[in-house]
């Protein structure tokens, strides 16, 4: 299995971010490939074909690779290789990882297993011992949608295969929010049993809970999670109110932002929508947009993985 | 020392009208906390009970202690009087209890609807407004040195709760939308008004223990390469020291599979 150990000083009375780094056959690999793209993605692929046949140990193909890496050095000098390297890496600091080599991916009901792992992070302070820990089940998975330019619907694709969306309408578990595990298990796998692979949480019911999110992980419905904006309060009633939204913006925003990171690491987490048959106010609309875009980073990798499907 | 985790407030909360209650949270939580289910005081609904469920709004409770008729059958709601015509006060509720802790604590909060005064062994802590939006409270300083923690929590309903035009109508008088609240309390096609627009704490009540240093909500993100067989887990989490020297941690993370059927890790 995958377990990684950082040091990290933290200051007194202070709180800061930090990302796991890389383990260094990626940072080798991927040097390697951007380096020389075609002969480093050729011969990756011969090594993936040997490590699939069991002719090559996944380990050795590591240290082969940190091989080439050195071998690399050698022929273009350390400062070309860390100079693409950085150009690879960028300057967002988001190019550190844990690698796994063919994962058990997550996929939606109906179309194959929602395979789900552990991860479990902890902190060690010297001279207290463990100080905190914090465990989540994570599904390996890619969920890709744009609009159809053809039909002006939102066509959806995961890890790569496009998906024909089943979905059903979920106000809320219980009006007087008596909200228990024993319902949100019931309900959701009712859910799947009717062979569905969506909910759409209606923007004038709630943000979803985990445990909505743990069953729908567990049962593959991909959930639609609308933010607290709808038609018929927000501007588009009768009479028409409120055209300008909630008073507070920063509260709504603030609301939505801790929203987000509650829920964000639930594989079944779909799309994030404004609100229901209404647009949420420009600003909050904007700034929903701009906390919710892809990392620059993963804009990045996608070239990189784009350049190597081009390979392949 | 207690094991560092979370533990949920699951048991024994009692819950009674503000209007009934004459002391303050202050006293409440030191020289008069409530002895138990003696009037003006209910038991309320609490997480983790039979039914799994979690502290509930001030209706529900309402409803389990039978003070008023289940709003779910018949024309029952129409029995129950709705907050535009009782005014806000009458859907301002103490909800209380007690526990046993004496570490580097926070009071964790998953959902209040809409705003709340902790109090907890006399002091006094404000809770913001917004309803989808969760609390952590450092309350490490104001515990108990034996462990016994007197909680008292007053929560108040929206700020707008509007009223109910006497045609209904999706979403009422729309005032509700002034708030960042739930907006199908006051009432829908397809659903009568909730008289108390779900005041209450409306989601898990827990205490989390931890060391000088706290994690807090990591970001796993996964990126895919090779047509799915290259796959890197990305992870970033924020660090909190609370101590007063600098920290040398050891972080790990450790991603294993999950097991099916019988087999289990040793």
């Amino acid at each position: 299995e995958h377990l990684q150990t950082q040091h990290v000083s933290i200051p007194a009375g202070s709180q800061l971010q930090y990302t796991f780094p890389e383990c260094n056959s990626v940072n080798h690999q991927i040097c390697f490939q951007s380096t020389c793209p075609k002969l480093g993605y050729a011969i990756q692929s011969w090594m993936y074909w040997l490590v699939g046949r069991g002719v090559l140990l996944e380990g050795v193909r590591v240290s082969s690779g940190m091989q080439f890496h050195y071998v690399l050095c050698g022929l273009f000098g350390r400062n070309v290789i860390r100079e693409r390297l950085r150009d690879w890496r960028g300057d967002n600091g988001m190019n550190l990882q844990l690698f796994f080599y063919k994962p058990d991916l997550w996929w939606p009901n109906g179309m194959g297993k929602q395979s789900l792992y552990n991860v479990h992070i902890t902190i060690d302070v010297k001279g207290y011992g463990e100080s905190d820990a914090w465990s989540n089940l994570f599904g390996f998975r890619k969920i890709e949608s744009h609009i159809d330019s053809a039909t002006g619907g939102r066509l959806f694709k995961v890890n790569g295969q496009p998906i024909f969306i089943r979905g059903g309408n979920w106000i809320l578990s219980d009006g007087l929010l008596r909200l228990s595990k024993k319902r949100y298990e019931t309900d959701i796998k009712f859910h799947a049993d009717m062979n569905f692979n969506m909910i759409r949480c209606w923007g004038g019911g709630l943000a979803e809970r985990p445990e909505f999110y743990h069953y729908c992980d567990i049962y593959g419905l991909l959930v639609w999670q609308e933010f607290w904006i709808t038609g018929d309060v927000d501007g588009r009633g009768v009479p028409v109110s409120n055209p300008n939204g909630p008073l507070d913006h920063d509260l709504f925003l603030l609301c939505a932002r801790d929203t987000v990171k509650l829920l964000r690491n639930h594989p079944s987490l779909a799309l994030w929508v404004g609100g229901n048959e209404q647009v949420p106010p420009d600003d909050i609309n904007e700034a929903l947009k701009v906390d919710l875009r892809l990392h620059p980073y993963f804009e990045n990798s996608n070239e990189i993985s784009k350049s190597s499907e081009d390979l392949s | 020392m207690a094991k560092i985790g979370t533990t949920r407030l699951d048991s024994g909360w009692l819950a009674a009208r503000s209007t009934e209650v004459s002391h303050s949270g202050t006293q409440l939580t030191t020289t008069h906390p409530p002895s138990g289910p003696t009037s003006p005081w209910l038991n309320a609904v609490v997480p983790g009970t039979a039914n799994g469920g979690l502290i509930d709004s001030v209706l529900a409770t309402l409803v389990e202690n039978k003070v008023v008729p289940d709003p779910f059958y018949g024309l029952q709601n129409e029995m129950i009087i709705d907050i535009a015509d009782s005014g806000r006060e009458y859907y301002t509720f103490w909800f209380f209890t007690t526990f046993q802790r004496n570490q580097h604590l926070d009071l964790n909060f998953r959902g209040i609807n809409y705003s709340a005064e902790v109090y907890l062994n006399g002091h006094k802590k404000v809770v913001p407004k917004g309803m989808f939006r969760r609390h952590s409270l450092d309350v490490t300083d104001i515990l108990h040195p034996d462990g016994q923690n007197l909680l008292a929590v007053l929560v108040h309903p929206p700020d707008h709760p509007g009223s109910i035009p006497p045609e209904g109508g999706q979403g009422g008088d729309h005032e509700i939308g002034k708030d960042v609240a739930t907006q199908y309390v006051q009432g829908w096609d397809w659903m009568a008004p909730i008289r108390d627009r779900n005041t209450g704490i409306w989601d898990e009540v827990s205490v989390s223990i931890t060391g000088p240093v706290k994690i807090i909500d990591p970001h796993l993100v996964s990126s895919f390469f090779d047509d799915y067989k290259r796959v890197y887990l990305h992870a970033t989490t924020e660090l909190e020291n609370r101590s007063s020297w600098v920290a040398e941690c050891s972080l790990n993370i450790q991603v294993t599979t999950g097991v099916e059927g019988n087999i289990c890790l040793v």
